[in-house]
């Protein structure tokens, strides 16, 4: 993996072929195993990051549930080259590993991304088939147990923010949700998009503030200040609702209701030129940028167990 | 492949309440096959949306009937495509060799 590109963009089958590559060169630290198959058959796989312990206390990170959001699966496979090269070297790292797991998703939406190579580069959706429509997908990050089918998301099946005939009904979506409940020891999750400088909390299908709004917002504050410090990238930071829209049946609503406090969402470069085309030269800032942002929730999830 | 030729990204920007309430009108309007990247939210902030070459006309007028400003953010969104496409191949080409 020291000579894999990670200023380019890649298909599934390199991302894939990375995943195994990096298992291979630390096998003591690094482990993958498959959550689910996909709507058409591909297999859903989440890297492990441990060293040891039985089931430690967690931090997820997923990237690219939207599948045209490339910057963001791109990133991902630059956190997880960045978390083998951090561990015994920097010890803020160092120590969160020593205490806690971190599972990373990388290709959340395989079927998508994979769609996104082969036919059309700006989709977002699942791949699944809605009876009765002639239209294809399922926004998944619409399709949690979460204020679901309220509004903040489409009942039309060829909306870009389709909810679904039912939560969960998507199996990249309910395969996260078998893992986050099986596992039962997930203290944050972070759910990773672009475009356009957020970082959001919970809740996006209501107006309602979560009981830990302060904390929450306190945290996304130095999260951004950190993220920032590198390039001066700036960030907006707040709840999904204030800071966006109202969006239903969200990621990170749901893991919020679940109890997982630490739950967050970011939205990556940028602010108007690019869009979802942001080029592959910024791949490397942008992954290096939110790394600082990931690392203080990672921290203040360690030093502030609940 | 998809072609998005003359597709361009609208960046829109909603004054007030009613001007957001008109632009998500405009998102009902299947005909139009608008791809919003960035949803109608609150007055000021952006609205992106891929709208296709056979809806620009369309769309542009009815920003500019209801006094709603816009800038094209993306201009050509096949090009910028061609341009990434571009690089992929030129970095599988050094790869390979």
């Amino acid at each position: 993996t020291d000579t894999f590109n990670y200023a380019t963009y890649h298909t599934l089958e390199e991302i894939y072929g990375f995943m195994d590559m990096l298992v291979a060169e630390h096998p003591q630290l690094v482990s993958k195993f498959q959550i689910g198959s996909t709507y058409e058959g591909r297999p859903i796989y989440v890297l492990k990051f441990s060293t040891g312990g039985n089931n430690r206390p967690a931090i997820w990170i997923d990237t690219g549930i939207h599948s045209r959001e490339w910057v963001t699966q791109a990133s991902g496979i630059w956190f997880a080259k960045k978390i083998t090269q951090d561990y015994g070297q920097d010890t803020s790292l160092t120590t969160i590993l020593d205490n806690m797991d971190i599972f990373l998703e990388i290709v959340t939406n395989p079927d998508g991304f994979a769609f996104t190579h082969s036919k059309n580069r700006l989709w977002r959706k699942t791949r699944s088939i809605t009876a009765g429509s002639a239209c294809i997908g399922v926004d998944p990050n619409r399709n949690w147990d979460a204020g679901f089918g309220k509004a903040g998301a489409s009942n039309n099946p060829c909306s870009e923010t389709y909810h679904g005939k039912f939560a969960n009904s998507e199996t990249e979506v309910k395969s996260i949700v078998d893992f986050v409940k099986s596992h039962g020891n997930i203290k944050a999750f972070i759910s990773i998009h672009s475009y356009s400088q957020l970082l959001l909390y919970p809740y996006g299908y209501t107006t309602e503030q979560t009981p830990d709004h302060n904390e929450l917002d306190q945290l996304a504050k130095d999260a951004v200040t950190a993220l920032s410090s590198l390039y001066g990238t700036k960030f907006k930071y707040g709840s999904i609702i204030k800071a966006i829209y109202r969006a239903s049946g969200g990621t990170i609503d749901w893991t919020y209701n679940q109890g997982i406090k630490y739950s967050y969402t970011f939205e990556l470069r940028d602010t108007g030129r690019y869009g979802f085309l942001l080029p592959a030269s910024q791949i490397i800032p942008t992954a290096q940028e939110t790394w600082l942002a990931l690392k203080t929730i990672m921290e203040y999830t360690l030093n502030h167990p609940y | 492949k998809e072609d998005f030729v003359g597709h361009q990204v609208l960046r829109i920007s909603a004054a007030d309440e009613a001007q957001v309430q008109k632009v998500t009108e405009l998102e009902d309007l299947e005909h139009l096959k608008l791809d919003f990247w960035r949803g109608p939210a609150q007055p000021g902030s952006p609205i992106d949306v891929r709208v296709p070459f056979s809806s620009t006309q369309a769309v542009k007028v009815f920003l500019e009937t209801h006094g709603i400003e816009y800038t094209i953010m993306i201009d050509d969104v096949q090009s910028l495509l061609d341009e990434e496409q571009e690089q992929i191949f030129a970095f599988q080409a050094r790869a390979g060799t």
